[in-house]
C-alpha cells in the first residue's frame, strides 16, 4: 500500500571524494541540478554530505575551506525497503530535504528527496 | 479532500530587497534555515527569487555579483486556495522545490515547499 524507497528514489548517483574543494562541490551541484552531494572516502565509504545550503553558509561566513571542514559528517540515510512515510518522518525530524540511499553493504546507490515524495502527490487527481 | 496551499504552507516570511549582495542573501538563507528567498522591490513587489542553489552556482563560476544578476526573475508562485496536487505538479514541471505564496493583491505571504508536501506523507500511519 505505502510505496517503498526503492519505488520512489532516484538512481542517478553523483558523489564527491573527500579532499576536493568547496568549489568542486559547487560545480557538481550545478551540473547535476541537485542540491545534496554525498561525500565518499577513497575506498567508497559514505563519510559525509555537502549541500547547496552548506555552500551558501560558507559564502555567508566568508570562508571556503576543504570540503571536509564544510560538510556534515553524521549522515542520515534511507534503505531500499523503507516505507516512504518513515522516510518522510526522518526528513521532518532532522529538517533536511534528502537522504542518500544505502544498500545492505553500505554503498550509496541513489538519493530520495522531498521532491520525489512530493511527486507522489503530483500524480493524484 | 485534497488539502489546499493555505493548510500546508509556512507563513514565516523572509524576503530580501533587490540591490542587496549575494552575501546578504547567503546570510538570510543561513539564519532562516530555508533554501529559497523571494526578492522584493522597494515597493514590496515580488521581482525575483534567489536560492542556495543559485549561490552555489555563483561559487562554481567564481563570480558573485549584485543579487539582481544572480537571481531568477520569472518566479513561479502559488495561491492560497490552490489544491496541493496542482502545486506538486508545478514543482515537478519546473524542477523546483519551493513556491512563494501570493495573496490576491500580489503580496508574498509565505512559502510552500516540497518539504511541506512531504510532511503530509509523514503524518500517515
Ligand atoms: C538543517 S538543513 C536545512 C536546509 C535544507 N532542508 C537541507 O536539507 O539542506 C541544512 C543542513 O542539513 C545537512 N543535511 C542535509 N541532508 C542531510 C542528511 N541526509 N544527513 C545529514 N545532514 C544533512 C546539510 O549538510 C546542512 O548542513
Ligand atoms: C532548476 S532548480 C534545481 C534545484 C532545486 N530543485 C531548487 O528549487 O532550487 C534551481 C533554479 O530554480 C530556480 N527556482 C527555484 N524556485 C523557483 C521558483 N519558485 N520560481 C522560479 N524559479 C525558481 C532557482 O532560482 C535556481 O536558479
Amino acid at each position: 500500500e505505502t510505496p517503498l524507497v526503492k519505488d520512489v528514489m532516484s538512481r542517478k548517483m553523483i558523489t564527491i571524494r573527500q579532499g576536493k574543494s568547496v568549489e568542486d562541490a559547487a560545480k557538481l551541484i550545478m551540473r547535476g541540478q541537485s542540491t545534496h552531494l554525498p561525500v565518499t572516502s577513497e575506498d567508497d565509504r559514505l563519510i559525509g554530505i555537502i549541500t547547496a545550503w552548506d555552500i551558501s553558509k560558507a559564502v555567508a561566513q566568508g570562508k571556503y575551506d576543504k570540503l571536509d571542514r564544510t560538510m556534515t559528517r553524521r549522515v542520515i540515510t534511507a534503505t531500499l525497503d523503507e516505507p516512504i512515510d518513515v522516510t518522510a518522518r526522518k526528513l521532518e525530524k532532522h529538517n533536511i530535504s534528502a537522504l542518500p540511499v544505502i544498500d545492505k553493504d553500505g554503498k550509496v546507490i541513489g538519493m530520495i528527496t522531498s521532491d520525489d515524495i512530493s511527486r507522489l502527490i503530483a500524480k493524484r487527481n
